[in-house]
């Protein structure tokens, strides 16, 4: 474990408590895509299916559980509870997410490190997460401005596989064999997606407004 | 540190 990648972990947990304080406290889900929300549950499923065969420490035990425990839930809310249902924006909220699952599985079975059940699942999910944003985003564009949490938990979701490619640079020059390229690939595309929404994030601290 | 094939990041 290096300092990054503890950042990087950290800030993951800080977006999906943003985002269950968000639904939780003020029982609103406005802003957020329930697509994407599905997407980061598949790729928890598939990527923390050896949470059962291989134990690495408490730290990635607990924090897989978190992280699965708390995508199924906001997932959960957002799909059945009254409250939260109601402020789920349906209608704009239509990014045809399941057009990513596809290529993706298609992608695993072609690239990965080991044509294992697990490792395959493991690269589909590293590639799934790479794409899961972008029903986000999309909505992001449709809906005028967010709410800050909203801006927020973006924010952080974006950040933290940004401070993992710091966490991969620390480890190649470390550790002898580290080298994984498709994790490396797939965490740069998914940190180059939110390139255009940090830009606008940012300008929105200079300019003190909410985020357009 | 563990094998190589152990995934041991999150």
């Amino acid at each position: 474990m290096n300092i990054f990648r503890l950042a990087g972990d950290m800030t993951h947990l800080a977006s999906v408590l943003v985002l269950l304080l968000k639904i939780h406290t003020i029982k609103s889900c406005a802003g957020v895509s329930l697509r994407t929300q599905e997407l980061y549950a598949i790729v928890f499923a598939t990527r923390y299916l050896d949470i059962f065969t291989s134990f690495v420490s408490v730290y990635n035990t607990f924090m897989k559980l978190v992280f699965l425990g708390s995508s199924f839930s906001i997932v959960w809310y957002m799909r059945y509870h009254k409250a939260v249902h109601r402020t789920y924006d349906r209608e704009q909220d239509t990014f045809r997410h399941w057009f990513l699952v596809l290529p993706c599985l298609v992608l695993a079975l072609l690239i990965h490190e080991k044509f294992t059940f697990l490792e395959v699942l493991w690269t589909f999910s590293l590639y799934l997460e790479a794409v899961a944003i972008l029903p986000q985003l999309v909505l992001l564009q449709r809906t005028r401005n967010i709410d800050n949490l909203t801006g927020q938990y973006i924010f952080l979701l974006g950040g933290y596989r940004g401070l993992y490619i710091l966490n991969w640079i620390y480890r190649y020059f470390t550790e002898p064999h580290f080298v994984h390229w498709i994790t490396w690939i797939a965490g740069l595309v998914q940190t180059l997606l939110y390139a255009d929404f940090f830009y606008y994030y940012f300008l929105r601290f200079i300019g003190g407004r909410g985020v357009e | 540190d563990t094998p190589k094939d152990f995934h041991d990041e999150l």
